[in-house]
């Protein structure tokens, strides 16, 4: 299956 | 000093238990406008978000910000020594020394009960969290969160596969919703249809599909959320192959909690 990335990919630091 | 005071022991007592099994350290930040936590799990594959407004706290006072990195696993020990009438005051100092004081106070028994906490990194959060739009994801399905309890339950019968992971499959179709695991020894599936009975009228299961989409969790998560879910009625799954999948559960109107989940694809 495909990879499992990092859910802080999706946010930003503020 | 900061010194928000508040009376949810018993709450506080089920989050911690609830999120100290998957995440180490979390975010606390205490504002006049209520709670913020945010705490992200060591393969940094989820991540959680508690929201409680200061309205949700019989009382909270809260002058001035307070944030910081706490130990979970810590916490929730010292959360189980409180009674759950007990009124917690948090104190840390104005100087910005590293570490903070929660006090239980028991009314009834007049016993008094302090533990220091030190500061602990918060491994990356907080984050800043965009709102998704509903119309982004693939699917949306919403369930009373005892159903998801018991189908989290059924999933972990054969949810043991050895050496890795256990995982579960979540795929979305016509208007049903499938849940599978394989484990060593066998398979478990469960599927919910759509449901809105004239004698249950507030527990529906509703799935709202825009296309078919099959997503790969590991079960370790459903687990922690399905703990979670205690704290609300309601859950609502959404289901995208290119967004974090969204586990939430609203807490009365006053606030929710989410574990946002990275997507992986079957």
């Amino acid at each position: 299956g495909a990879k499992q990335g990092s859910i802080m990919s999706f946010f930003k630091k503020p | 000093m900061l010194e928000p005071r508040l009376v949810q022991t018993t709450f506080f007592k089920n989050v911690l238990e609830a999120l100290s099994d998957l995440f180490i350290e979390a975010h606390f930040e205490f504002s006049r406008t209520g709670l913020e936590l945010q705490a992200i799990d060591t393969s940094r594959v989820a991540l959680v978000a508690l929201v409680l407004r200061a309205e949700a706290f019989n009382h909270y006072l809260c002058d001035r910000g307070l944030s910081m990195g706490l130990n979970l696993a810590d916490m929730a020990k010292a959360f189980r020594c409180a009674n759950n009438d007990d009124i917690i005051t948090i104190k840390a100092e104005e100087d910005w020394t590293d570490t903070v004081t929660f006090t239980f106070e028991s009314p009834e028994d007049g016993e008094i009960l302090e533990f220091d906490f030190d500061f602990v990194g918060s491994n990356g959060v907080p984050l800043e969290i965009p709102e998704y739009q509903e119309s982004e994801y693939q699917a949306i399905v919403r369930m009373p969160s005892a159903k998801f309890m018991r189908i989290c339950k059924k999933l972990s019968s054969f949810g043991d596969s050895g050496d890795r992971d256990p995982v579960v499959i979540i795929s979305v179709y016509k208007e049903r919703v499938r849940s599978f695991a394989r484990g060593k020894t066998g398979t478990s599936t469960t599927v919910c249809l759509q449901t809105q009975t004239v004698d249950k009228p507030k527990e529906p299961t509703l799935i709202e599909m825009k296309e078919e989409v099959s997503l790969i969790f590991d079960l370790k998560y459903m687990n922690s959320f399905s703990k979670a879910s205690t704290l609300s009625d309601q859950v609502t799954i959404n289901l995208s192959s290119e967004l974090p999948a969204v586990f939430e559960c609203k807490i009365a109107e006053l606030g929710y909690i989410r574990y946002y989940i990275s997507p992986r694809k079957e």
